[in-house]
């Protein structure tokens, strides 16, 4: 395992003991400005892990950022990581984080889906709907792609059809992994932006999900959408589609960002990272820094709004 | 570890949401057949999904059948994994 993160190759995809590892590491070298919390245990009793960049202060209003949901995405915790790297790196040499972090803390869980990410690299990849063991459900994803619906609501466009993508869950929160996040959010009571972090389909999108109908911020939600895209276009010239997650990509309800924002969360973004058009979950390693890069312009322009447009 | 030599990965395009329909119907079958990676959401967007070697042959033919054009987005997927598992040994090294 990795000593140290100067040796860690930030280029490659890695698996969970390493990325934990890593973890440990960075929080060791960077102890004045990101901590650990341990936010729950996984179906399988894997520690789930935050990671929290803080300046100090109590009660700061903050940002949430996961990865990994959907662990077969590899892509996603590969740019989780490099991102709180690059938060580390860049504060107090880029003006804009740094004001960000002075005002505000930054929480990033990389491995959103611990078992999922583990079962990806001691099984295979490739395959999706494998049941989790034990579990009553045969045929979604819960051990491996996905965990479903984030809050796992039936409702208008979910489907109780397990092998469906927009399976609702037996019920809501049903899922520790899911509920972890919940309450730590909940109980943290000041977020104020929310970005979970997807791949393939080269998306930015706002709430609502479950609804054709605008949300109250609308206009604010898209002309940010649309500035994040523009921002992350300049850097490798990727296009993103972007808007409410119901006009883009489909009704359905249930799903990360609905909540947040139905919790009082305003900037609630739910990405899903490039594709080369070819390779789907296989995105190659060479693009994971790519991928990244483009994804933080995006990302710090959502963070810096969020700083200028307090609620 | 499972062998996916000779598993493709097709992408679909569908025109209008009868086509996306058949699609779906895909989805109830046993989960072994058809992988949606990206799955039938409208007709604007592409619809991947990988196809174990044994069911190519049937899944082409559905396609085919009612009038679904696709193309084969990967060739062999394990391919791709050998060349990944590769790539983070070497890095490991």
């Amino acid at each position: 395992l990795e000593r140290s993160t100067s040796s860690f190759s930030y280029s490659s995809y890695h698996t969970l003991e390493e990325i934990y590892s890593w973890i440990d590491n960075f929080v060791t070298e960077h102890s004045d400005i990101v901590s650990k919390i341990q936010i729950g245990n996984s179906f399988e009793n894997r520690s789930i892990l935050v990671l929290k960049f803080s300046t100090g202060g109590s009660r700061h209003p903050a940002i949430w950022i996961d990865t990994g949901i959907h662990s077969r995405e590899w892509i996603t915790h590969a740019t989780g990581i490099w991102t709180a790297n690059k938060i580390v790196s860049d504060y107090g040499k880029d003006r804009v984080l740094t004001d960000i972090l002075k005002a505000m803390d930054i929480f990033i869980e990389l491995v959103t889906n611990p078992d999922g990410f583990a079962f990806t690299h001691s099984m295979v990849r490739a395959p999706g709907k494998d049941g989790r063991r034990g579990s009553r459900h045969l045929c979604r994803t819960w051990g491996f792609d996905s965990l479903g619906g984030f809050i796992l609501l039936p409702g208008n466009g979910s489907n109780s059809n397990p092998c469906s993508e927009t399976y609702h869950g037996p019920s809501p929160q049903s899922e520790p992994e899911v509920a972890a996040i919940v309450n730590f959010i909940t109980a943290h009571g000041n977020f104020k932006a929310l970005i979970s972090i997807h791949s393939y389909s080269q998306m930015l999108m706002y709430p609502y999900g479950r609804s054709l109908e605008p949300v109250s911020n609308q206009r604010e939600l898209y002309d940010l959408a649309k500035d994040a895209v523009e921002a992350l276009y300049k850097v490798h010239g990727i296009e993103y589609f972007f808007g409410s997650i119901s006009t883009t990509l489909y009704v359905a309800s249930g799903i990360t960002v609905d909540w947040a924002y139905d919790s009082g969360i305003k900037y609630a973004f739910s990405f899903e990272l490039r594709d080369t058009g070819r390779y789907g979950f296989l995105l190659p390693a060479t693009q994971i820094i790519p991928t990244a890069q483009e994804t933080w312009m995006a990302l710090r322009t959502i963070m810096e709004h969020t700083l200028n447009h307090p609620y | 570890q499972m062998n996916f030599t000779g598993d493709q990965v097709l992408r679909v395009l569908a025109k209008d949401e009868k086509q996306l329909s058949l699609l779906r119907d895909l989805e109830g079958l046993k989960p072994q057949k058809v992988d949606f990676w990206r799955g039938p959401a409208r007709p604007s967007l592409p619809v991947d999904m990988r196809v174990p070697f044994s069911e190519l042959k049937y899944i082409k033919a559905y396609l085919e059948s009612h009038g679904l054009a696709y193309s084969i987005m990967i060739k062999d997927i394990q391919v791709l994994l050998d060349e990944e598992r590769e790539a983070m040994a070497k890095s490991r090294r």
